[in-house]
């Protein structure tokens, strides 16, 4: 079904004008279009569900690696549900009861939850699906206090 | 560093007024013939430092540009508003506090080439992009020590720890490690199998849908036809809703606006059976 209702006239121009393809050094004979899927019937993909699961839990497991699962509550797409779920379905224990942080003046920016294996969970209060889009404000708050470790 | 993918000018902007440079070009992989389009924007951080993170950032799809990510999202220059015809400063961009490395994957996605027309998976994707990375450390050493950090959006969700999970396999075999620390997936799919069943309980959760519509279907069995047809009324009650903003703004191309008759129809066809509703959804609506 493509990606109804998105404004990408301007990026789609942007990018297909030669003088930018020029200055970015890419193939001037490529048309660019934002997924290939609705407009190249020559890319294929098959996705395995299972998999995505099985190897985010054997992430989980090496104890590694810190994993910030973030999601605009307004997106319906992928909506914060189903990352919940998906958490519910992996084999970690809640470390940090569900809580509500604030940015900008101290403005409710969602609600997070902590989770053991290095895993933290958060929703950005009326974001939608390309959340740094959305809420740059907030995005960069969230990125750049996982980058330093740093609660919010 | 490459010199002859640094970009001096990117309209309306001198690149010579900021304090960090932006590469684009290609990366290719060794034994195939596909080569994947990547920009490399500098930290606005001290660039000598080991301790400034590399972000590589993955847009979704699967087949989606990462030049989303660049332009519109996370990039110093991006189009602020939906309308904007020119690129602003972005005040909020995050090469504020990391070098990001935006890539175009798999090949055949945005600028990228994918003369072999192949069938792209998860797994292949993973080790696709594996090999560009270590192609981007080959052309890009300097960069080899810093924190990693792998990002992204949607359907990254299954992108990121499929190359999380790659690297973790090749450090454990290399000595040259690839210095990962984590990773942050925005909106991420996790579950395409679960995804169908969670979109049905936001939108009713969401009042998007009438309050006595029956996702039941579904819950039991999300593969039934009675399913497929809970989803098709789900669709069409919400066609004019944007799906990845239900409060932002839906665009239409004046084409997309042609089978607006058709789209009525069907509306009355859906009131006509749940005909009980219909004050609620008029109300709604």
């Amino acid at each position: 079904l493509g990606v109804p209702c998105v404004q990408i006239d301007n990026i789609e121009n942007y990018l297909n004008n030669q003088q930018v393809k020029q200055y970015l050094h890419v193939d001037e004979s490529i048309q660019w279009f934002l997924c290939s899927k609705q407009h190249n019937k020559q890319f294929k993909y098959v996705s395995d569900p299972p998999l995505v699961m099985k190897v985010l839990q054997e992430l989980l497991n090496y104890n590694l690696y810190n994993i910030l699962l973030y999601n605009g509550d307004a997106d319906s797409v992928v909506p914060w549900i189903d990352t919940m779920q998906a958490l519910q379905k992996l084999q970690v224990t809640i470390t940090e009861e569900w809580r509500p942080y604030y940015v900008k003046n101290n403005q409710l920016g969602g609600y997070t939850q902590g989770y053991s294996n290095k895993l933290r969970f958060v929703t950005v209060r009326g974001a939608g699906h390309m959340v740094p889009q959305n809420d740059r404000i907030t995005a960069f708050y969230l990125f750049n206090q996982t980058l330093l470790g740093q609660a919010f | 560093l490459q010199i002859e993918d640094l970009v001096t000018y990117l309209p309306p902007f001198n690149m010579s007024d900021f304090n960090f440079s932006i590469y684009s070009g290609y990366l290719s992989i060794t034994d195939s013939n596909q080569s994947f389009h990547y920009v490399f924007v500098q930290s606005q951080l001290n660039n000598l430092d080991n301790n400034v993170p590399l972000v590589l950032w993955l847009n979704g799809g699967p087949g989606c540009s990462s030049m989303i990510g660049f332009l519109q999202e996370i990039g110093p220059f991006v189009f602020l508003n939906d309308d904007d015809e020119t690129l602003s400063y972005n005040e909020y961009s995050w090469n504020r506090a990391a070098h990001l490395l935006f890539l175009e994957s798999p090949s055949g996605v945005g600028f990228s080439h994918n003369p072999l027309n192949i069938t792209f998976n998860d797994s292949q994707t993973a080790d696709h992009n594996l090999k560009v990375l270590q192609e981007f450390y080959s052309n890009y050493p300097e960069y080899q020590k810093n924190p990693l950090w792998l990002a992204g959006e949607s359907y990254a969700g299954a992108y990121i720890p499929l190359l999380a999970q790659r690297i973790k396999k090749f450090n454990d075999l290399e000595v040259a490690v690839i210095n990962l620390q984590g990773m942050m997936i925005g909106n991420g799919v996790t579950n395409l199998t679960h995804l169908p069943i969670s979109q049905l309980i936001y939108q009713k959760q969401h009042q998007l849908l009438p309050p006595t519509f029956d996702i039941s279907a579904c819950e039991k069995n999300v593969t039934s036809e009675d399913c497929e047809d809970v989803n098709y009324d789900a669709w069409i009650i919400t066609k004019r809703i944007n799906p990845y903003d239900i409060y932002g703004y839906c665009y239409y191309e004046e084409n997309e606006l042609e089978d607006e008759e058709e789209w009525i129809l069907h509306m009355k066809q859906f009131m006509m059976i749940h005909n009980d509703n219909i004050v609620k959804v008029t109300n709604h609506d």
